[in-house]
């Protein structure tokens, strides 16, 4: 599932603040 | 002690919230009432309006053309072009749900595929309760409470841009009637972003446990907050029924509009978020 939500789960792996989006 | 947990819970979430989401209730009531020594929103009730409003925030995707087209191709290109900055905006919130999520306790030890289908399937639910307290019945504020556009100028656009705010309108003047705080409504979010009953979760016990946990600092919290509103637990978890359906037929809508729109393209991270949501 995370492989086709890359960008959810970027943020979920971001460890401090918002990203870029 | 358990009380006094339950407690300590609440005031974390609320923390977490008032840390990661700019435009809180207080504030937007504080500006839809007019009792901000801020300056009053830009009133957007018409094309024209629009565009004014338009240079006050940020549009990312599409630059301005308007003056090499017809009037109707500024209308047009004009709700293309807020609907894309929109979506730019819905981006961003998605971005603040998630930190929000991961600053539930527990959340970022579930499997980390389950945190995506909690995020999946929770973030626009959770976005159309935050978007509550920025809506009355004559209008939204937007863009972080700098403007106001009327729900009668959001009618009045070409279909099917005119179909996409009037239910959220709806359910929001009835959610509001409920007079949650944002201390309620922190809780509120977490509950909903812990739901059990997501398609595809893996290992859905300790979410429950999770979400069993919030929704008891909930009912506390309600009590203490609103002690003379009867039923008041009951009534904010029927909402979670409403924002279901509310948020089927949203993915409906915009993804019929990407097919009959030629110039429409989704966010990156909406496509992702609604491919094969409901």
């Amino acid at each position: 599932l995370k492989e086709k939500h890359k960008i959810l789960h970027r943020l979920l792996q971001n460890s401090s603040s918002p990203v870029d989006l | 002690p358990e009380s006094a947990d339950l407690r300590a819970l609440a005031r974390h979430l609320y923390e977490s919230y008032l840390k990661y989401f700019p435009l809180t209730k207080a504030k937007a009531r504080a500006i839809l009432s007019g009792k901000t020594s801020d300056n009053a929103p830009f009133v957007i009730h018409d094309m024209k309006s629009l565009v004014e409003g338009e240079q006050m925030i940020n549009c990312r995707y599409m630059p301005l053309h308007e003056h090499r087209r017809s009037d109707l191709g500024i209308m047009h290109e004009v709700e293309l072009r807020f609907f894309h900055s929109y979506q730019s905006r819905s981006a961003e919130a998605i971005s603040e749900v998630t930190e929000f999520a991961k600053s539930i306790p527990g959340f970022i030890n579930l499997d980390l595929n389950d945190q995506v289908t909690l995020l999946k399937y929770g973030v626009i639910e959770v976005m159309i309760i935050m978007i509550s307290p920025l809506m009355n019945k004559d209008g939204t504020l937007i863009s972080y409470g700098q403007i106001f556009m009327t729900r009668e100028f959001l009618k009045s656009l070409r279909k099917p841009f005119c179909e996409m705010m009037e239910p959220k309108f709806e359910f929001s003047i009835k959610f509001n009637m409920l007079e949650l705080d944002d201390c309620d409504m922190a809780l509120f979010l977490a509950v909903i972003i812990l739901s059990g009953d997501r398609p595809g979760l893996l290992d859905v016990k300790p979410i429950e446990d999770l979400q069993e946990t919030v929704l008891h600092s909930l009912e506390l919290q309600l009590k203490i907050n609103h002690p003379d509103s009867l039923q008041l637990f009951a009534k904010v978890l029927q909402k979670m029924t409403d924002l279901r359906q509310l948020v089927t037929d949203h993915v409906q809508l915009i993804q019929m509009m990407k097919e009959t729109e030629a110039d429409w393209s989704l966010h990156p991270l909406l496509q992702e978020i609604m491919r094969d949501l409901y």
